[in-house]
């Protein structure tokens, strides 16, 4: 059908031109407030001094979110005005309006707040990162399960809240797994930056092995 | 268009047959992990001695809150096998799973964990309520505002958690009110038990004033 053969050809060609002009894109999905903006607030903290990066937001309204991020990083929000998902075409218009004078390094796009339905979309990036809050609950994967089947990575955020939520790590890694059996997990904190040491390192490796 | 007439058609008559029996019908909706089932399961436990009650759980995978829920009620998990929202023909369809020999006098809808799609999607309720996780952010509504826009209530969930997070109710308030300046707000911990008997009474005294 070609009405979706035209998206995953633009994915393809955005991967292709960032992979020849060594930019490392990170799709990042989760639900609404899991913490993705906290946790790329807290890697560029700790990237942004050795890496170039950028990122692209998508949000249904406002621009909280690009304007809490473009004190680290050139950042443009993408306004779906009501789409449940980014898609090519609205990735690419955002990266135009970057406006880079060079390719970065890393370019993430933090996704709709939504576990459904952007797990049926390529943007175009290298890795797709899942973030699921210790706050939601260690039966999510199985409830959700796309999201996880096409994700490379899950962090798993807000760790220092675990001692008042019964989220049992080891059953939400089994639930996972029993959807994407490689799947790597990164626990972390966006405030105590517990974890956040192995997430980078593994966004370095991810990079290496792509780029 | 008649292909969305036809849903609000069935909409239209399932709120009907649900008025003329004396159910009052209450949709549900949030992210995923807001607390929808552990909010149900905190209205059954005070709720069911004194009414009869019988809810529908609508998820993309799994029949985890369905099993949950049947504890308390009868319930019927209805699957969507991927759509990333409930809609009429399926809520129909488990209704009549149900088998309810006498009419209940609250039927539950819980929708698919998502803050936008079903947003759009009338089931032939009586009364949406959109749950907003205190551990989610104060910044939500504004972000996804059609749920708010189209929501009768509030719940604020897991209040019990306020003092890990910096989540500040009077702004999440004031941010929802710009979208929607009737909404009524309960913050409640299905937790402690905090702010249940408010909601309850908003429960009764919104079946009352429309059935
Ligand atoms: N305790 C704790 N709170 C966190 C952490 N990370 C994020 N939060 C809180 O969680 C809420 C949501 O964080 P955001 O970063 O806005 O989440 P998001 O996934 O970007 O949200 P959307 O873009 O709307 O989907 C905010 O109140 C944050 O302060 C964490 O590691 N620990
Ligand atoms: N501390 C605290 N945790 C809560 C509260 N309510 C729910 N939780 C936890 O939040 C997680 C998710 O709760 P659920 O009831 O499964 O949420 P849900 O909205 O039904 O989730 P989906 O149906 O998957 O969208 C679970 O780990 C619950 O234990 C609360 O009031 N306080
Ligand atoms: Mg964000
Ligand atoms: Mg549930």
């Amino acid at each position: 059908r070609s009405i979706l053969a035209e998206p995953a050809r633009l994915a393809e060609e955005f991967r292709a031109r960032m992979t020849r002009s060594g930019t490392f894109v990170v799709n990042l999905m989760s639900s609404p407030g899991s913490g993705k903006t906290s946790l790329l607030e807290a890697t560029a903290r700790r990237l942004g001094d050795t890496y170039r990066l950028a990122c692209l937001v998508g949000d249904i309204a406002t621009d909280r979110d690009a304007d809490r991020l473009r004190r680290y990083m050139p950042a443009v929000q993408l306004t779906t005005g009501g789409a449940c998902r980014l898609e090519p075409p609205l990735v690419e218009a955002g990266f135009q309006r970057l406006k880079l004078d060079r390719p970065v390094d890393f370019l993430f796009i933090e996704n709709v707040g939504n576990l459904v339905c952007p797990a049926s979309f390529d943007l175009g990036e290298h890795v797709r990162v899942v973030v699921l809050a210790v706050t939601e609950g260690d039966d999510k994967p199985g409830k959700y399960p796309k999201a996880f089947r096409t994700s490379t990575a899950c962090v798993l955020s807000k760790i220092d809240l675990l001692p008042y939520v019964p989220f049992r790590i080891d059953s939400a890694i089994a639930d996972a797994r029993s959807i994407r059996a490689d799947l790597e997990f990164f626990p972390v904190s966006a405030v105590s930056g517990e974890g956040l040491d192995s997430w980078l390192k593994a966004l370095i490796h991810y990079r290496n092995s792509r780029i």
